[in-house]
C-alpha cells in the first residue's frame, strides 16, 4: 500500500488578480501551508483520511482570509450563512449542513450529522441543536465579523444598484 | 469555499468542503458544497473530490460523482476524468471554478478553468506544493 496524499483548496471569495499584492499573496500562502500541515500531521501519525480532511478544513475555517467559517462572506441581507459537507470513501457515508450560523467550524457539524444521525443533510434550528449536543464551539457575530467581507458586500450591492456589469467569475464563487 | 481531499496509509479516501457561499447571495441560496456528489464526493473505489466554483452548474453536472463515473465506466484516470468534467462539461456551460481530487493510488489532480484558485498539496515522501492563480 502506498503512502498518504492530501490536497486542499482555499477560495478567497471576491479577490481579483489585479488586487493581489506580495503581502497578500504571502498571507494566503501562509494560510494554505498552515492548513496543509494540520491535515498532514494527522496522516503522518497514521491517522485517517477523514480526520485529516477535517483538520485541514478547520484550519481554513479559522483563517479569515478564506471564505468559510470566520471568513464567510455576507448575503444580500447582511447575514452570514454557512454550508459544509464531509464524505467518507469507505462506505459513502456523508454528512452536511446548510444555511447555518453559529458553530465556529461548520465542517465539524457536518461530521456530527454523519456520525450522530441517520440523515445526510440538516438545516435550521435542529442542526444548531445537534451542534450543541456535540459540544461544538460557537462564535457570535463579532467573532465572525470581517471588515473586508462587509466592504465587499457594500461594493457588490452598489454595483447591482448601478447596473454595473461584473465579469469577475470569482464573484459567483464561494 | 475551502476544502480538502485525502488518502490515508490504509488506502481510505475522504473529502470535506466548507463555504460561506457567494458575496451578496440571495438568503437561503445553497450551492454545491453541501451536496454529496456535486461539490463533495468520496468513494474508495474511485476518488475523493472537493469543488469550488459556480455552484448551480456543479450541481446540475453532479461534478464529483461524474468524475467517479467516468473512472468507473470509461476506465479513465483521475486526471483524465477530472479534466474532462472541469474543462469539457463545466467550462462551456458557465461552470467556472475547479476542484481538488485524489484517487485510490494517492494520485492528486487540481484542475480549474478560471482565476482565483488557491491550492496546496502533498504526497508522503515529497515536499508540499502551494500555488495561487
Amino acid at each position: 500500500m502506498s503512502g498518504y496524499s492530501l490536497a486542499i483548496h482555499g477560495g478567497a471569495g471576491t479577490i481579483l488578480k489585479s488586487k493581489m499584492t506580495p503581502e497578500k499573496e504571502a498571507a494566503y500562502r501562509e494560510g494554505l501551508s498552515t492548513a496543509l500541515e494540520a491535515g498532514e500531521a494527522v496522516l503522518r501519525k497514521g491517522g485517517s483520511a477523514m480526520d485529516a480532511v477535517e483538520a485541514a478544513v478547520c484550519a481554513l475555517e479559522d483563517e479569515p482570509l478564506f471564505n468559510s467559517g470566520r471568513g464567510a462572506v455576507y448575503t444580500s441581507a447582511g447575514a452570514q450563512e454557512m454550508d459544509a459537507c464531509v464524505m467518507d470513501g469507505r462506505d459513502r457515508s456523508a454528512g452536511a449542513v446548510a444555511g447555518i450560523f453559529g458553530p465556529k467550524n461548520p465542517i465539524r457539524l457536518a461530521r456530527a450529522v454523519m456520525e450522530r444521525t441517520p440523515h445526510v443533510l440538516l438545516i435550521g434550528p435542529r442542526a444548531l441543536e445537534l451542534a450543541q449536543e456535540a459540544g461544538l464551539e460557537f462564535g457570535d457575530r463579532d467573532y465572525f465579523f470581517d471588515q473586508k467581507r462587509w466592504d465587499a458586500l457594500q461594493k457588490t450591492m452598489q454595483m447591482r444598484e448601478s447596473g454595473e456589469e461584473d465579469d469577475d467569475p470569482a464573484r459567483r464563487h464561494g | 469555499t475551502v476544502g480538502a481531499v485525502a488518502r490515508d496509509r490504509d488506502g481510505n479516501l475522504a473529502a470535506a468542503t466548507s463555504t460561506g457561499g457567494m458575496t451578496a447571495k440571495m438568503p437561503g441560496r445553497i450551492g454545491d458544497t453541501p451536496i454529496p456528489g456535486a461539490g463533495t464526493f468520496a468513494d474508495n473505489a474511485t476518488c475523493a473530490v472537493s469543488a469550488t466554483g459556480h455552484g448551480e452548474v456543479f450541481i446540475r453536472y453532479t461534478a464529483g460523482a461524474e468524475i467517479a463515473a467516468r473512472m468507473r465506466h470509461l476506465g479513465e484516470t483521475l486526471e483524465q476524468a477530472a479534466r474532462h468534467v472541469v474543462m469539457e462539461d463545466l467550462a462551456p456551460n458557465d461552470g467556472s471554478g475547479g476542484l481538488v481530487a485524489v484517487d485510490s493510488e494517492g494520485n492528486i489532480t487540481l484542475p480549474f478553468n478560471c482565476e482565483g484558485m488557491y491550492r496546496s498539496s502533498v504526497r508522503e515522501g515529497s515536499d508540499p506544493e502551494t500555488a495561487i492563480y
